[in-house]
């Protein structure tokens, strides 16, 4: 019998490798699931005074030491994110560029949204790094999913205005005091946003 | 569940009442650099609980208040009003719509009503975790927040799927 | 006579104030210098037991915790930026928008540079938050200091492309291979980016 | 004096030599995500001194060296050269061109060069602040950095104007 965490990771993991296809195409990604280690205690043992094997390092130690290098109280229990972006060879997410750590970000999002769901969405300029195929394809993902939750995308770019069912025009008027109007658009069934093959 | 509709009087650029109805689907919020957009973001997370001013971009929780302009004075209160369309959700036992309404005064003086019955935080936090919105609102994607998850250490995206789960 | 700090901050004053103008039309900013104020140190006194004063409170006390009331060590030597844009009463500088933010970041780095100028500036992606008039606002500024000083901007933004004296195309190739052209772009005399006043 | 050129070897997406004339005015640097443009911000960074790995993205300083690709094997170092024209400039007494050259390997051994004579850090910081580029690079913004500007403490914008002076 699994827990609830468990269940939804594992979905988490699946969604999470499909929309890394998605939007990173030709590039792949996984979630992993860092086991908890042991605690290394350092025990005062009687070692050869030339000893310098660390007392306490049981066989998970390399796995702590990369699950938090920094932090040696870190128990390592934690999600670890893998992406490798098409013909590049998979290294640090640190060293990724700032659109690709958008995506990256975007898709573990997605990946938890698809397996526990909640009732809204909002996302404010999530999408300023991203170039404009990269917006499309984050669109896409959207405009998919809005069937599932709400979405409210705050934007100053035009070209996500174009996602919208429904749009909310604010402009700041005298004193400091801001406006609101809305426009219900209407959606074609040959949507650009929206690819033909079932999604 | 979505959210149906908001409130917002006294809060940061809109210090007269300013009502705005949500559909299910997409909405896409456009304007200008400083118009507003991101104010009625971090209303909607005042409104369900947000604890912490500098999530809400302030140093103390009464920088959210409206705080004058050209030709208009400061106004002694904020109120934000949230009101989520529960139909077809577990959380709508007994209600269609769940509203969550926040104030907070100059003198620091706040209060919490739950479809217009004054509660504490705690009751507002509970119903939201009913409606599969977490303590942490991470649903809610803030300005410049979205590169902090992969930045982010592994036991931190652990909490993220820990809560939603 | 005045230290070299001072006289690069006089002049950064005055040039920040010019800025702040040019990108919040109708708006207006400061730089102001906080002078450093004695420690506060709780020193024992023979106080009545019912007296709640501090011990050790100069009158200067209000501007060190104005100065940064989140740390008592800090001795309130700093430069503190003011910028109301139009219609809006002065606040909080973290209350701005995410542009605006920008805009005052820029603001400050340019007059410091023209208070003394490095030889060049690398400017990655600083215009990600900016509407297409601040944009606009930003790129005027850069193609009037270019005669001082030479300015790398890195973009993904089309907008940003018309202001190049020269541009970089950068691609990526297989086996993750970055490849660069250029391309010298020529000016016309009418620059829609140069206002035909004199700047 | 203004930037003239930068040659770029076994640095991040650059395996192969790749060098880059600059002239004065404004350039322009443009393509789409992940190409390459930030690790050239990068490499003149790295080449003029950065000690930090995080500045430049990585957790150890090996990290900037071209890791490997489809068909690609990786590098066993990286080395970036900037030219200086210094041509009317204080610092040109001796020289027009002034180039810093700097080397990293794998075993984490490397080596910084001035106008081809090898030499420590510290000339290097030298010859840099008679140039007027200070100690922080504080004339470089890297991506995402902008508003750090305007978050950081009086204090931090103190020691900014203070280096330029
Ligand atoms: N308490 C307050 N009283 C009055 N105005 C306020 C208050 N708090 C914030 N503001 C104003 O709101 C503006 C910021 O609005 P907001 O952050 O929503 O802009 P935005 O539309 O998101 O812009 P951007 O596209 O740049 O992110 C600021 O100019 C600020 O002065
Ligand atoms: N040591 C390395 N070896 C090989 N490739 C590397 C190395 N370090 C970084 N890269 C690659 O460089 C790419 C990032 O490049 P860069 O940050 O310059 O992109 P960019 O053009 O600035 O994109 P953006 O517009 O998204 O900011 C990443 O895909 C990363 O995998
Ligand atoms: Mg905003
Ligand atoms: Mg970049």
């Amino acid at each position: 019998i699994r827990t609830l965490f468990e269940q939804t990771f594992d979905a988490a993991q699946d969604n999470f490798s499909e929309l890394i296809e998605h939007l990173f195409p030709g590039g792949r990604g996984r979630l992993r699931l860092l086991e908890p280690t042991p605690k290394l205690v350092p025990v005062p043992m009687a070692t050869a005074p030339d000893s310098d094997a660390p007392a306490a390092a049981p066989a998970a130690a390399t796995e702590a030491d990369e699950a938090d290098p920094d932090e040696p109280g870190d128990d390592g229990a934690g999600i670890e994110i893998e992406v490798t972006p098409a013909g590049k060879a998979s290294r640090r997410l640190s060293l990724l560029s700032g659109g690709e750590k958008s995506l990256v970000a975007l898709a573990f999002v997605f990946s938890v949204f698809l397996a526990r769901p909640s009732p809204f969405y909002i996302l404010d300029e999530v999408e300023a790094a991203l170039d404009d195929a990269n917006i499309d394809r984050f669109l896409q993902l959207v405009r998919r999913f809005s069937d599932r939750a709400q979405f409210v995308v705050v934007t100053h770019q035009k070209r996500t205005m174009d996602a919208a069912d429904v749009l909310y025009g604010v402009t700041m008027g005298s004193g400091g005091i801001s406006k609101v109007i809305s426009r219900r658009l209407p959606r074609s069934e040959q949507d650009p946003l929206e690819p033909t093959a079932a999604a | 569940m979505h959210l149906k509709s908001i409130s917002i009087k006294g809060f940061k650029s809109f210090p007269d009442r300013m009502n705005l109805v949500f559909s299910p689907g997409v909405s896409v919020i456009v304007g200008p650099n400083g118009c507003g957009k991101s104010n009625i973001t971090d209303a909607v997370l005042w409104a369900l609980g947000e604890q912490s001013p500098t999530t809400v971009r302030g140093s103390t929780m009464q920088d959210v208040i409206y705080n004058g302009g050209a030709g208009q004075k400061p106004r002694r209160e904020a109120e934000v009003e949230v009101v989520l369309d529960a139909t077809g959700s577990a959380a709508a036992e007994q209600f269609a719509e769940i509203s969550i309404r926040r104030t907070l005064d100059r003198d620091g003086h706040g209060s919490y009503h739950l479809n217009g019955a004054r509660c504490r935080l705690a009751d507002v936090i509970e119903t939201l975790a009913d409606a599969n919105l977490g303590g942490d609102m991470h649903s809610v994607i803030g300005q410049g927040k979205v590169e902090s998850i992969v930045l982010s250490k592994p036991r931190e995206r652990r909490l993220l799927v820990e809560e939603a789960a």
